[in-house]
């Protein structure tokens, strides 16, 4: 999994 | 939202208000790295921008005011307030030499080459390796207070339960990021030297201090 623009994390 | 994930958030929050609590309480932010300090407010600015562009959840978006604000004005604290206790001759580790790598670093390797996913690989890469003058300045001192070494011991604790949920996560949702992970790893295997002292003295009721 690449780019992750949906970044949940802190 | 898994178990370790959450125990490393809150063991994140925890130090930081331990931080807080220790400056506030006793009007002073003495063995502190004022430049570690600096440096974490840069990584919570450069990472949370996506703020005004994404929302994910409540908590989320709690989490991330909570971080930025209180890395903000914890540095007005070092630098304004309680200036006067700050003891900058002991804080001298040079932040360029962890800025620039970070910095280039971040250009070459990401995720994709925009603006927002730069400076989110920029925060990531930096974040790792911002404790350096903390440790830099309490062996430069040879000690480190209690309250200072919980602290450490809190903020060192939440990436290495980032890692148990980054292995959850792959395991369970098939999801993986590397660059947090290699950056993530780098940051808690700083700490584990910390992280035995902390286990053999301060847990046993001693202060931190270094062997001579």
């Amino acid at each position: 999994k690449g780019t992750s623009t949906n970044k949940d994390e802190l | 939202m898994n178990i370790f994930r959450l125990a490393g958030d809150l063991s994140h929050l925890a130090a930081i208000i331990i931080l807080l609590i220790k400056i506030w309480k006793t009007r002073s932010c003495a063995g502190i790295s004022g430049r570690s300090q600096v440096l974490f407010a840069i990584v919570f600015i450069t990472r949370y921008l996506d703020l005004f562009t994404n929302f994910i959840s409540a908590y989320n978006t709690a989490m991330k005011v909570f971080f930025l604000g209180s890395s903000i004005g914890t540095v007005y604290l070092m630098y304004l307030k309680f200036k006067a206790t700050y003891d900058h001759n002991h804080d001298t580790f040079r932040i360029e030499f962890l800025l620039l790598p970070t910095a280039l670093l971040s250009l070459v390797l990401n995720h994709e080459f925009s603006v927002m996913e730069i400076l989110w690989t920029f925060s990531i890469y930096l974040e790792s390796v911002a404790i350096l003058p903390q440790l830099f300045m309490v062996s430069k001192t040879g000690e480190a207070e209690s309250i200072t070494s919980h602290y450490l011991f809190a903020l060192g604790s939440y990436r290495g339960l980032y890692i148990l949920n980054w292995i959850y996560r792959y395991y369970f949702e098939g999801f993986y990021d590397i660059i947090a992970i290699v950056a993530g790893c780098v940051q808690t295997i700083l700490y584990c030297d910390f992280f035995y002292l902390y286990i053999t003295k301060v847990l046993k009721g001693k202060k931190l201090q270094l062997p001579a």
